[in-house]
């Protein structure tokens, strides 16, 4: 599961928003 | 590129007034579609087999029981100080009036507070409310809550002033609660024009009197049907990311705006996907809500079966408030997933729809909001939306071809980066 069971949430904000960039 | 692709295909491509052109078909066939009705069942089975022909995944119905209430003939005269008819629609769950219709002197009030100050006055009489338009969530209570209220004072009779910003003599219908252990009064909206008349009757000291029948019908509840579709993930199948409207509408109009629009831009969004031939890493999943006008009957139905599964609901997504020219989206989720949302949005920059509001709303979709799921609702200029909401006026000549496909635009890249991150959105 890409959503951890305890909640944490491992991707750093910078991450993400190099993957949403990709969808440009 | 995919983003890009997505709007090109939406607003200039081959897909252009797609979902303007289905809805334009579906509402001139099958018209306004209230719960429990025949034009419902009939709305359903088409887009069953639309989807279908679509080549969507899945395609499937799943049982709600719903409220069956039907208007039957309704008239309103006023007979004191002059003749005058008057132009009524009587609100959902209303009870009839007696056969021989109701003649009394009518009571004026411009608020609840006023209502309760002049109960002395009330008794035997018909109640007219000529509250002003606020805003459709705070004035709507005086539609919903008018017949208790004014029955708790003894009236015979409610007649409310249209929740409506604007209006050509247009009475707009609604949903309305009786309580129990208040007796049950026929009710129905009334003109802004009419109920402003009343108003400036009544200051004056007039007498008025009205005649007022009404003859509707309440039916145990019956079967219907909320309309699923999808796009199965390729990684994370059980993990669904839910874009939706209702199918079902008030009994005027053709229900375009409310909410074939969000519906059909919901129903546009899995098929430019498809035709892109993209297929995210989790389940892109419509559903086509039934009875929601009543309350979100078929929204709170579908939770309680679904929501053992919430864990795997990404975000929930709805478009209940027209598909007028957008301007983004209203969201509720925590602040990390606000920032994500705002990344995303970035992406609509070509056409400028970028902005991330607070709070999404819908009806359908607040069962899941309100336990932790992400929730996403369209903005778009309202403007004219209470002009014609619940009224006769709800047709396609009010809907903007162009404008549904930026919403569709908006509506696809949204969904479908959030099915295709590769993470769920926090909660």
């Amino acid at each position: 599961k890409s959503l951890s069971k305890n909640g944490n949430y491992p991707k750093t904000f910078e991450d993400i928003k190099n993957e949403i960039a990709g969808y440009y | 590129d995919i983003a890009k692709a997505i709007i090109d295909l939406a607003v200039h491509g081959k897909a252009q007034n797609r979902s303007y052109e289905r809805l334009a078909v579906f509402t001139d066939t099958i018209g306004p579609r209230l719960s429990g009705s025949k034009n419902l069942d009939a709305a359903i089975k088409y887009m069953f087999s639309a989807l279908q022909k679509d080549g969507l995944e899945n395609v499937h119905l799943e049982p709600v029981k719903v409220p069956h209430w039907e208007r039957g003939e309704e008239f309103a005269m006023m007979l004191e100080p002059r003749n005058h008819s008057i132009a009524i629609l009587g609100l959902g769950n209303s009870v009839a009036t007696p056969p021989e219709g109701i003649r009394a002197e009518v009571l004026v009030v411009a608020s609840f507070d006023e209502l309760h100050r002049r109960a002395h006055e009330a008794k035997g009489k018909i109640v007219v409310y000529n509250q002003p338009f606020v805003s459709y969530g705070e004035t709507v209570r005086y539609r919903s809550l008018g017949a208790v209220e004014a029955a708790k004072v003894g009236a015979v009779a409610s007649l409310i002033r249209s929740i409506a910003s604007f209006s050509i003599d247009s009475p707009h219908t609604g949903w309305q609660n009786y309580q129990s252990g208040v007796p049950q009064i026929p009710t129905a909206c009334i003109s802004v024009e009419d109920a402003e008349m009343m108003s400036r009757m009544s200051c004056r000291g007039t007498k008025i009197v009205v005649y007022l029948k009404m003859g509707a019908k309440t039916y145990p509840d019956s079967t219907s049907f909320n309309t699923v579709a999808e796009i199965v993930g390729s990684k994370y199948p059980e993990q669904i990311v839910l874009v939706s409207g209702h199918l079902d509408s008030w009994d005027v109009g053709q229900g375009a705006m409310d909410d074939g629009g969000g519906a059909f831009i919901s129903w546009e969004a899995l098929s430019l996907i498809k035709d892109l031939g993209l297929r995210p890493k989790r389940t892109l999943r419509m559903v086509l809500w039934t009875g929601e006008e009543q309350g979100g009957v078929g929204a709170e139905q579908y939770y309680q079966l679904h929501k053992e599964n919430i864990s795997n609901f990404d975000i929930v997504m709805e478009s209940d408030e027209g598909t007028f020219k957008p301007s983004g989206l209203a969201f509720t989720g925590n602040a990390k997933a606000r920032d994500i949302m705002k990344e995303i949005m970035a992406l609509l920059l070509p056409i400028n729809v970028t902005e991330v509001y607070d709070t999404a709303d819908g009806t359908d979709i607040n069962f899941w909001m309100r336990n932790g799921v992400p929730g996403a609702s369209l903005r778009d200029d309202l403007s004219k939306y209470f002009w014609f909401h619940h009224s006769q006026g709800d047709t396609m000549t009010v809907q903007d071809p162009n404008q549904m496909n930026l919403c569709a635009a908006v509506w696809t890249v949204v969904s479908y980066i959030i099915a295709d991150m590769e993470e769920m959105l926090p909660r």
